[in-house]
């Protein structure tokens, strides 16, 4: 894998009506197709690296295995399936998150899950702050719609929840966070639903 | 009483009984300010009668300077919890918002979605947001330059030669790619933008942002063909919805420098995440 097909994307849309947005609709659309290779290509030699760099010594006789790492480029729509779905058959997601940026970060992340009891644990298993927030259905329209759009097909489960958790990441590294689901009656682990109050009508 | 209070931090916004935000408030350096934000767009040039310049991808060029404003009452929804609070605003049936105040932070980020624009009625429209402000901006304003340093720009001026103002709106409109700031002899608002779109303070201690245009007309000025794009399924086509961020924040003049730096580069270069899946307790 490398970053040839992503560098030759960036290379054309230098072009002064890509940069203004005044190109033809098929141009655009070239434009985003091009990206999209270039972002396809360079994901996964990230996945690779990352599988590189969390592999363990294997002791003698055994046989290595490498762990597969995806990402969600439609997380903007709130479409991320590993994060839908890791959770409902009893495995534990593990996110990995990197900052490409030369001074400590610390924020909060967003992934989409359809279980309303979750925590989430950093790589000491120490509990983080975790928060839900109900995927409104204006949110979940744009999501149904543009995932038929650009993928041509209709996701059989919608997630309930948006889980917010807080991060800390060093300069130029990356930190890794499980997501599980908490069991039912270990209420002080998992995650907070957030309150919601509506100024409409009298309340 | 009559107003909702949003913010659990050093930073809290308040909207009044309306839904209408009012009142910005931080309380570690001492900033308040009055804060309001509506929404409005542009009618296009449909390039007939007189004045025969559409408004185009390239051209804009708004049929006058009518702003139309949107709906009086706006629906609230605010949802709370430990690491932020979210503000929930229908505007109009094409036009939401989501206000998020993070624990800890010292900006208001702003998540706008908008559209499909509706263009049934023949008429472009090209979308905007303003922040309103009671600073005395005396008609300066400063915007990046292509990302890098903020330049002065003064309304209806240019350094260089005499300015005939012929567009009083868009003559005063600038390319935004990292953001935005106004500032008086105290405070100064700084708004950062993660994607490029226009802008301008048409008002003194206001800011706007243009976030969305459909338009019915070609301007003739290269491109050949409408700015209207669409998004199909199953060969229905209906007007692209957008989804994009603005970050807010008032400070002490002077002091706002340093976040307009880094918040920048944090908006360009946001953290990359992998997932992968592990067995219950089968550590990684």
């Amino acid at each position: 894998a490398n970053t040839d097909a992503l560098a030759d994307a960036l290379a054309i849309v230098q072009h002064h009506d890509a940069v203004s947005g005044t190109q033809r609709q098929h141009v655009a659309a070239d434009y985003a197709m091009r990206l999209s290779i270039g972002y396809l290509e360079a994901e996964k030699l990230v996945a690779s690296s990352l599988a590189y760099l969390s592999e363990s010594e294997p002791s003698s006789g055994q046989k290595r295995i490498a762990t597969k790492f995806e990402q969600c480029p439609l997380l903007n729509i709130s479409y991320c399936p590993p994060s839908e779905t890791a959770l409902s058959d009893g495995k534990s997601l593990v996110v990995v998150i990197y900052n490409p940026l030369g001074w400590k970060r610390e924020e909060v992340i967003w992934i989409p899950v359809s279980n309303e009891r979750v925590t989430v644990q950093d790589s000491s298993q120490r509990k983080i702050d975790a928060q839900l927030l109900p995927l409104s259905n204006a949110t979940l329209k744009l999501r149904s719609y543009y995932v038929r759009a650009y993928l041509g097909i209709t996701p059989s489960e919608l997630p309930k929840y948006w889980l917010a958790f807080s991060v800390t990441v060093p300069p130029l590294g990356f930190s890794s966070y499980i997501v599980s689901s908490a069991n039912q009656t270990d209420k002080d682990r998992s995650s907070t639903i957030s309150k919601v109050y509506t100024s409409e009508g009298n309340t | 009483n009559k107003t909702i209070q949003v913010g659990q931090g050093s930073l809290k916004l308040l909207y009044s009984a309306e839904g209408k935000l009012a009142r910005y408030i931080n309380s570690r350096n001492m900033v308040t300010a009055v804060a309001e934000q509506s929404y409005s767009y542009y009618t296009g040039n449909d390039g007939t009668d007189k004045d025969p310049q559409a408004s185009g991808a390239y051209v804009f060029r708004p049929n006058g300077t009518v702003v139309i404003k949107s709906e009086e009452k706006v629906s609230l929804t605010v949802m709370r919890g430990p690491l932020l609070d979210e503000v929930h605003q229908q505007i109009n049936p094409w036009v939401s918002q989501i206000t998020r105040l993070y624990k800890g932070k010292e900006h208001a980020e702003v998540e706008f979605t908008i559209g499909p624009i509706p263009v049934d009625d023949g008429i472009g429209k090209e979308i905007t947001t303003q922040l309103t402000t009671a600073m005395k901006t005396n008609k300066t304003f400063y915007t990046d330059s292509n990302g890098r340093d903020f330049i002065k720009r003064i309304r209806d001026f240019r350094t260089d030669w005499d300015l005939q103002v012929n567009q009083p709106i868009a003559g005063n409109y600038y390319p935004i790619n990292l953001g935005i700031y106004v500032q008086d002899s105290t405070t100064e608002l700084s708004v950062l933008v993660d994607r490029a779109v226009g802008g301008s303070s048409l008002v003194d201690g206001q800011v706007e942002l243009m976030l969305h245009r459909r338009l019915t007309h070609d301007d003739i000025r290269g491109v050949g063909e409408i700015l209207n794009e669409t998004v199909c399924v199953s060969e229905k086509c209906e007007g692209l919805t957008i989804q994009g961020k603005f970050y807010v924040r008032i400070d002490p003049v002077g002091e706002g420098s340093k976040w307009r730096r880094t918040a920048g580069q944090e908006i360009s270069a946001p953290l990359l995440l992998a997932f992968t899946e592990q067995e219950g307790n089968d550590w990684m």
